[in-house]
């Protein structure tokens, strides 16, 4: 419906303004419709100007502002209305060492209300998930999950969360 | 609802019964190239009620089905399974009183298919009923794919207000 | 040929003049996200002559000259030269009395545009065919860009035809 | 012409045939053409199979598969006909450490008859190059090299050069 598109519109966009400049450590963001008369069948552009830098056309963008961009649209739609669980299957590869740091920071925040499952290639994101599941091919072609670490500061929330029931 | 475990068999390169276990708020996945961590999204996605093969980077649906290696024959047919947690009450009323809802979608070599809750056959309808109401559905924005993470930002603004409505 | 140095000036983000010395096998480039590495490259194509402002992730090819920043105005031309060193003789005829080739483009924001080789003024035909005739070309596998690898794999069998002929 | 695209057809399948196995450390692969009479509108297929894995569609691989087979493909085009310099934007962002290491071998062994610069967020590639240049914004929006260094080996590489002249 009309109504529930425009709310939903709005709602995303508080957040997507929110969101971006925590990620970018400063700089604005927002949605905008390209057709605001008609709520059927308007699109969405993304208006993006990264802190100190001047607002272009989000084409000329770095490939790690678009991700880091397209994470703070999605994290936007996910608090206005979550998932159960946000799988990232490789979503830190573009990212410099800062980034992702940033990048994992807004998915821990993001944990009060979902689970997330990032796939990873970055020590850095390893450090900071609760648990690794290691896949690995010992048989080639034949997979296989041969290692789960269990992260320090997890077990403690884990242990803390059991005893408290 | 909350994803407590992911049951795979004969799906991809998981030719052998795996179970992973989601108790984490953050689950992290990693491996060398090839070794099989996006096979573990693409059975997800499967299990979700995915009916594009293209979708799971294959030309027909039997492509998920294990075909075989050097030292292994192809499978008969592959299964997954998705288990929820039901304990934070986020349920269609039709399963609040389970404590689990198990989620299995089944296809064998012949072409033959099955869905099942909590094994019990039902059709792909209901699976994606169920996802649908736990919040899950298939939405656009949970599950991104390898490489797929700037399509958001090179997307044509007609094709972003599909995620504006998923959300909606 | 080899590329002896780049320099640019006015250029998308490098609105200072910046030289770029290439005397050794292998560059690497490194920094953070949008500091500039990727609008090296893009220099490099538009100097070798790239006529579509969105193979340099352009609207217009006005895009490409420094648009201005928090701390300062926006430039009135973007220039870029690519300086060759003829040493090892690959060189067409014309320059081949040349120790060095300097190729370079300039934009102005009126929209006026020059091309010059060792500081004559030619026509951007000049340009394409002293770089083909050196091989450098605008060969279609010698720049990959960021996130296009995967490409090549993607690509229809028609299209991945256009490669080798290219390097026929 | 047709002969001049069989020629380096054949010429490139020939290269990449051999490249794909280092590469992989092992596996096959060679091209196909999809119409074999016409030389002027036949396409090409890619057929890859990595160590102990069936032979199956190439879109079912993995990023950093198809990753490292594309850069086959590429390397053995540049193996056919040279191009006085080679750009790699972030090619290396898939790959898993091992083939981030035999990435970087094979652009140095591709070094006798081209110019390498590579851009890269990976550490293990910043230490396989010969010369580095920082790019930063120290003034946001405004580009700066910032740094250079020279790997000790290149130095020596080109001290040796430079004193046999
Ligand atoms: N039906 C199948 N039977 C056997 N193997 C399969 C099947 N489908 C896919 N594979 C194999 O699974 C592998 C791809 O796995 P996957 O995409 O999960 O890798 P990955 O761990 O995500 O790697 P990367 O880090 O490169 O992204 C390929 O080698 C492919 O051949
Ligand atoms: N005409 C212009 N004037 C000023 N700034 C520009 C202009 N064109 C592009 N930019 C800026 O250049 C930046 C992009 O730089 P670039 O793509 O080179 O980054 P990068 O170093 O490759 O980053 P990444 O590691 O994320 O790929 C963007 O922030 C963009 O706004
Ligand atoms: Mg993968
Ligand atoms: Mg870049």
């Amino acid at each position: 419906s009309r109504r529930l598109f425009k709310e939903t519109f709005e709602a995303v966009n508080l957040k997507f303004q929110a969101l971006f400049p925590k990620l970018f450590r400063g700089g604005e963001a927002s949605l905008r419709l390209t057709n605001p008369e008609d709520m059927l069948e308007t699109g969405i552009e993304i208006l993006a100007q990264p802190p100190g830098k001047k607002l272009s056309s989000i084409e000329l963008m770095s490939g790690g502002e678009k991700a880091l961009t397209a994470v703070s649209l999605i994290f936007a739609m996910f608090q206005v209305k979550p998932s159960p669980f946000c799988i990232l299957d490789e979503v830190d590869a573009p990212l410099d060492e800062a980034n992702v740091a940033r990048y994992n920071e807004a998915v821990r925040t993001m944990t009060d209300r979902s689970q997330f499952i990032l796939i990873t290639h970055i020590k850095k994101t390893m450090q900071m998930v609760d648990v690794l599941y290691g896949v690995t091919m010992p048989e080639p072609g034949v997979s296989k999950i041969v290692s789960v670490q269990v992260n320090d500061s997890a077990q403690r929330r884990m242990n803390a969360a059991l005893s408290a029931r | 609802v909350k994803i407590k475990r992911l049951e795979i068999g004969g799906f991809k390169s998981f030719v052998e019964r795996t179970v992973i276990q989601f108790d984490h708020d953050v689950t992290g996945i990693v491996g060398p190239n090839g070794c099989g961590k996006s096979n573990i999204v693409d059975a997800i996605r499967w299990c979700m009620g995915e009916q594009s093969a293209r979708h799971l980077r294959g030309r027909a649906m039997s492509d998920v089905i294990f075909s075989g290696s050097d030292t292994r024959p192809g499978h008969d047919f592959a299964e997954v399974t998705i288990v929820f947690d039901t304990a934070d009450g986020d349920v269609p009323p039709a399963y609040s009183s389970f404590p689990e809802i198990a989620v299995t979608r089944r296809l064998h070599r012949n072409g033959d298919s099955e869905y099942l809750i909590n094994k019990t056959q039902v059709r792909l309808q209901d699976v994606t009923d169920l996802f649908l109401g736990t919040g899950a559905g298939t939405k656009a924005y949970s599950i991104i794919e390898q490489g797929k993470v700037g399509l958001i930002v090179s997307a044509k603004p007609e094709e972003r207000r599909l995620l504006i409505e998923e959300a909606a």
